[in-house]
């Protein structure tokens, strides 16, 4: 089974169509193996980034180069998923 | 009975496919269950059809869980499938809906991604088809649709996570809803079910051209959004835009609930609220399909 731990999701709300570009850029790097959650469209939505624990380092470097703010909304992704697989399971065990 | 069902949990598939058969078996003058072809996987592909009566009546089509990982799409689709169930005889409005026109309802529009997010990868979005030369799983079930097939926002990449496919509707889930709709020839909406962004988008996704039926559909909606909102990153080979094109004016998307803090891992305690508020917009939709019969 796949696991993400210490992935972390950050949110961008974008300020313009520079930034835009930026995170657009952050799309076609591969090397970072980026997940986006919510794909930079418009500066009236947000964008919602899964980022590996391996490239959390280099993508904060990159969005504090280009003066990107971001928040951390969740910050190790493996804990949200432990907690909705043991609600799952206790629900199952509930109804069987 | 349906009742014993906790609609406020994210199920397995095979629980899904159970409590249909006992929807039906609760229901049976209103709701059967149609086998509409298999997965990748072989897996059954179900939609559960309500219909009081008639041959190929105008009919409404929703779908749910195009992309897998999107939990609270499939939950909200089982949730709002009981809903029918039940308010039918009890809701006039709905009631009238029902006396007149059909509601399909596919809640598991990807069958094998949504098993596997269950069992190996909670974040998989795409189908499971293997990709010929390639090491990577799976097409976007969201960009395989002949609409705008394989321009802007899909990829050819196997390895994306947008990657469109080989061909439009090479992915036999696709195909399967692809066969129904046509060989039906008399459905008036068509409705797709995503999360999250707490949006309701109308076609198109892949070019600039004009809607015909813009002032129209975005008229009656309370969630107004504006299509060049999205023509910076648009998605071609979308299901709306396929429906639309083919003509079934009342086509929309919806994204479901974005609270800021949790992403695709919606806690199971939003799916009832979020099934809720979205059964407004639905209905809404509905009986204006219902009342505007072309």
């Amino acid at each position: 089974e796949r696991v993400f731990i210490g992935d972390q999701v950050i949110r961008v709300n974008v300020q313009s169509e520079e930034q835009i570009q930026l995170l657009q850029a952050l799309e076609n790097q591969q090397e970072w193996e980026l997940d986006f959650w919510l794909h930079p469209v418009s500066t009236e939505l947000p964008v919602d980034i899964r980022v590996p624990h391996s490239s959390v380092s280099s993508v904060t470097e990159y969005l504090i180069a280009h003066n990107i703010h971001y928040s951390v909304i969740i910050n190790n992704l493996q804990e949200l998923l432990d907690e909705e697989k043991a609600e799952m399971e206790e629900n199952q065990m509930n109804e069987f | 009975s349906t009742r014993s069902f906790n609609f406020g949990a994210y199920h397995r598939l095979e629980t899904i496919y159970s409590w249909m058969d006992t929807l039906v078996a609760q229901y049976p003058k209103l709701v059967t269950k149609q086998d509409i072809g298999r997965s990748y996987e072989n897996r059954p592909m179900y939609v559960l059809k309500f219909s009081t009566g008639g041959n190929k009546r105008p009919a409404i089509w929703i779908d749910t869980g195009i992309h897998s990982r999107e939990w609270v799409s499939q939950a909200t689709g089982v949730w709002t499938a009981n809903k029918i169930a039940t308010d039918y005889g009890t809701d006039a409005s709905l009631t009238s809906l029902l006396n007149t026109m059909d509601i399909y309802m596919l809640l598991l529009a990807n069958p094998d991604g949504y098993a596997y997010t269950h069992s190996n990868d909670r974040m998989w979005r795409k189908t499971r088809s293997k990709n010929p030369g390639s090491v990577c799983i799976g097409v976007d079930p969201n960009r395989n649709w002949d609409a705008g097939f394989g321009g802007p926002g899909a990829s050819n990449n196997p390895c994306s996570e947008s990657y469109h496919g080989p061909s439009a509707h090479s992915e036999i889930e696709v195909k399967n809803v692809v066969n129904l709709i046509e060989s039906h020839g008399n459905f008036k909406s068509f409705i797709s079910v995503h999360a999250y962004s707490q949006l309701l988008m109308y076609p198109y996704g892949y070019s600039c051209g004009s809607v015909p039926h813009q002032p129209e559909l975005v008229r009656k909606e309370k969630h107004t959004v504006e299509s060049h909102l999205f023509l910076s990153d648009p998605a071609s080979g979308g299901s709306i835009d396929w429906s639309y094109n083919l003509g079934i004016k009342y086509s929309f998307a919806f994204e479901l609930r974005d609270t800021g803090r949790y992403g695709f891992i919606l806690p199971a305690n939003q799916i009832i609220p979020t099934a809720t508020e979205t059964w407004l917009a639905l209905k809404h939709i509905m009986e204006y399909v219902r009342d505007h019969p072309y």
